[in-house]
């Protein structure tokens, strides 16, 4: 389902380059539940930015399904990212003045869905990470793991078949987190594919794959046995 | 050095009111290093707000080396904000149109120091959290966890006598939290009160105390032996 060949990222900021990845190679099957791990910078954000469409390789190439997503047009990778993938990004990325709801529903604007479909799905949602009570909130009236919590929600809303997560429990206590953790799991046993960065073992222990990071390459690819 | 009496904090939202600290009450001596731990939601940036004099309690007393918080007029806060208190917030609060050695300057600028002991102390405090490669990038051209460094070189750079960091080592990976930790460690032997945020075992582990909130209120307090 996701194939990554030989994957190049260089920032070039006036005369000086940040390689932030240098040859990446990977291959990712339907329903692959994967942990990708590794120091502070070594690339892992990068690299998932490239995997949800939001970013483009300076080199190398990315199939989607088969599907050359270099040489998609702009139109349908927003089709791709909006009915394939659901991100929870490292940093939420919500907006700041709309409410929690408004937040969650907001991937499903693209759709041609009803206005109570949209409110329903974005409730439950919220209920299943626990914010039910919390819809009305904005972003700066929610705790940091709540809003952690709405980010993790709006990922969920559009039936993506892959969710890629970006420390979706750096801001969790243990029993929230083992939560969020039980829901992607419930998610993978359906056959979703899971790809979430994480630096915490516990979290990792979830996957039936670890891939490691270190200076933008893959250091470590394995099995790890289903917890 | 620190003394809450009762604290209680409530927001008010139309005909909803939400309690996030319903009566906390805790003394902390100079030179301890405190570790608070809770679910998500249960109050604790509240309350770390409220001890860096960046929120006032609906009700309640606060003393700072014996000063009452609330009787201080913006100035005076301003001050102890400035010259007491190093605050890494949650969500690191930097500023996105300025460097990361712009952004470790900043409390500086408040005092009078010349540029170029600013400059100095910036890309020191930078240089200890692994980051000196980096002053010149944009928050945006930056890591989750290197974002997190910068907020915590930033906390650094007025020796202040009180660290509040609210989940340092949320974004970081392990051998990166061990480092930021053994910073922390290194300034409290130097006498520093520590007092972090953190929903990791391993983290809490190098504080001497462990505070657990539940749903607004202190549910135990208790030393630990240290690491
Ligand atoms: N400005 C606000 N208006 C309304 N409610 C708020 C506001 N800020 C926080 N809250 C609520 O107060 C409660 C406590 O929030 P707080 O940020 O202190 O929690 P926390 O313990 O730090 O959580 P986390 O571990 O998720 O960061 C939460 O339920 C939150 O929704
Ligand atoms: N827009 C940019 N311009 C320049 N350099 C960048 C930019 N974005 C990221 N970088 C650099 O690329 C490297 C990899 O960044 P990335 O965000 O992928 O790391 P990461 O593995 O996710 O780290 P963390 O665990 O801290 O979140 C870092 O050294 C970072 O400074
Ligand atoms: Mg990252
Ligand atoms: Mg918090």
């Amino acid at each position: 389902i996701i194939e990554v060949k030989n994957i190049h990222k260089t920032y070039i900021m006036g005369d000086v380059e940040v390689h932030a990845l240098r040859g990446v190679s990977l291959e990712i099957e339907q329903g692959e539940f994967v942990a990708i791990m590794g120091a502070s910078g070594s690339g892992k954000s990068t690299f998932m930015n490239i995997l949800g469409c939001l970013d483009v390789p300076s080199k190398g190439e990315y199939f989607l399904d088969g599907v050359e997503v270099g040489k998609l047009n702009k139109d349908e990778l927003a089709g791709i990212r909006n009915q394939k993938i659901g991100f929870v990004f490292q940093g939420f990325n919500l907006l700041s003045r709309t409410s929690a709801l408004e937040n969650v529903e907001l991937p499903m604007f693209y759709n041609n869905v009803t206005n109570t479909y949209r409110q329903e799905k974005a409730l439950e949602a919220l209920r299943i990470v626990g914010l039910a009570e919390r819809s009305h909130h904005m972003p700066n009236q929610l705790s940091g793991g709540q809003q952690q919590r709405v980010a993790i929600a709006r990922s969920l809303v559009n039936n993506p078949s892959i969710i890629l997560a970006d420390e979706p429990t750096g801001n969790l206590d243990s029993r929230t987190s083992i939560e969020v953790m039980e829901i992607f799991q419930q998610l993978n046993e359906k056959g979703i594919t899971i790809i979430l960065v994480t630096h915490e073992n516990d979290i990792a222990e979830y996957a039936t794959r670890n891939v490691i990071f270190k200076d933008g390459k893959i250091q470590k690819d394995f099995s790890v046995g289903k917890r």
